[in-house]
């Protein structure tokens, strides 16, 4: 387990960000730059090789508006049919768990279940609904989740969640796979006389031709 | 297989925020490619905390949601080019630029037609400036327009215009494709094939060695 945030976000270099030019600047931050959102990456024992972080979770302090858009493979991994139903069934969520190993695809109902019991552990964990908790997944395809592994992480994986850049950084390295680097961004712009923030990370390197809706 | 989370601080109605989400992964996650497997992982989540103390954005008419969107489309289009970069095995981001459409999908259809051609891509890798199969490219993506109306440039460099193939400095369009992949920059594409005022990006990398033997590696 990585001993601290700093240390999980160091593990591999950040992607240059080519961001269009517009009128908004960009500042540090990555998913914790906006108001209300905490994030931690750490490494839970989930990859078959090295221990470079796999869990990652971005959480909101307040219901936050959701929205989803998901792999139009009709061979869809567990947690896409799980984040799927959630969010036609509810428009708020509070925070998103997200590991790096096993993708969870191709896994059948208890690929399924493993999904359910996950995002319940962690409501336990954070006091709030299973349905306020959206799940992805990534690595291996036919392999389930290692649910163990997962489970018992999730205490630490809570306690490290932080508003800082660190915390960001080190969600940005956990979710990666065969990514040589971590990409994380955020942008500040003003909107009506308030000043707003946008903060992303994502994840991709290989099995990469998206057709998202 | 394409992760990702996206969060703002924007005050925001849900019906408003997933379409401004939908229509921004359409500009970005959806205009980028690496090898032309669609996962069976794909996500993005978008949280939206509110806590801006921003007016509220109700419509998706309405100028602040613009502002937003525009936003949007530009984080999630940094993070979807910064992918097309770190595919596996890349030298260089490929960036594919298509004007003269009638519409900005058809733009984005010819522009991702291009990036994911294996041939472009590997004539990328061996710093070829292979114009004959951008074109080609072209015309597969399922987009009609008039061939006599075709251009293609690479690196500021006209290798085609009326549909003509042009005199140019090989040696030179050969170096700028060696120049970004030795420093992992970016190879520029454009390509017109109208006078319609759509406009469409798509992302990718050049196709190396190492993508096969990364691959071979990574077992199921």
């Amino acid at each position: 387990v990585c001993a601290s945030s700093e240390a999980a976000s160091n593990y591999i270099p950040k992607a240059p960000i080519l961001l269009p030019e517009g009128p908004w600047e960009q500042v540090l931050g990555g998913v914790t730059a906006p108001k209300g959102f905490r994030a931690a990456g750490m490494y839970g024992g989930l990859r078959a090789k090295g221990e470079k972080p796999d869990l990652a979770l971005v959480t909101c302090d307040v219901d936050a508006v959701a929205a989803g858009s998901f792999t139009t493979n009709i061979v869809a991994a567990a947690p896409v049919l799980y984040c799927r139903h959630i969010l036609d069934n509810f428009s708020a969520a509070r925070a998103v768990l997200i590991n790096a190993g096993q993708a969870n695809a191709a896994t059948g109902d208890a690929g399924y279940q493993d999904v359910i019991e996950c995002a319940a552990a962690l409501a336990k964990l954070l006091q709030i609904q299973p349905e306020a908790i959206l799940v992805e997944s990534t690595g291996v395809i036919g392999q389930r989740i290692k649910k163990e592994a997962l489970l018992k992480s999730l205490p630490k994986l809570t306690s490290l969640l932080s508003s800082t850049i660190e915390g960001a950084d080190s969600a940005a390295v956990a979710i990666t796979t065969t990514d040589l680097v971590s990409k994380s961004v955020a942008v500040e712009t003003e909107i009506a006389g308030a000043r707003i923030k946008v903060g992303g990370m994502a994840k991709g390197s290989g099995m990469i031709h998206p057709n998202m809706a | 297989t394409l992760l990702g989370v996206l969060t703002t601080d924007a005050l925001v109605e849900p019906d408003v925020w997933r379409k401004i989400v939908q229509i921004a992964v359409d500009r970005s996650f959806n205009q980028i490619t690496v090898d032309g497997d669609t996962s069976t992982n794909d996500t993005v989540i978008a949280l939206a905390s509110g806590l801006s103390g921003s007016t509220r954005i109700s419509s998706l008419d309405r100028h602040e949601a613009k502002q937003l969107q525009a936003c949007v489309d530009a984080v999630l289009q940094g993070l979807a080019k910064s992918i097309a970069w770190d595919g596996e095995g890349a030298t260089c981001l490929v960036e594919v630029t298509v004007t003269g459409t009638n519409s900005e999908e058809a733009a984005a259809k010819i522009a991702r037609s291009v990036a994911s051609s294996s041939l472009s891509k590997a004539a990328v890798y061996g710093r070829d400036p292979n114009w004959g199969r951008i074109a080609c490219s072209v015309g597969y993506a399922g987009v009609p327009f008039i061939p006599n109306e075709l251009r293609i440039s690479l690196g500021g460099i006209l290798l085609m215009d009326g549909g003509q193939p042009l005199p140019f400095d090989r040696t030179a369009a050969s170096a700028y494709l060696k120049h970004a992949g030795e420093t992992h920059g970016t190879v520029e594409i454009c390509i017109s094939v109208g006078s319609g005022p759509g406009k469409g990006q798509a992302w990718g990398c050049d196709l190396s060695y190492d993508y096969v033997k990364i691959n071979a590696e990574y077992t199921t």
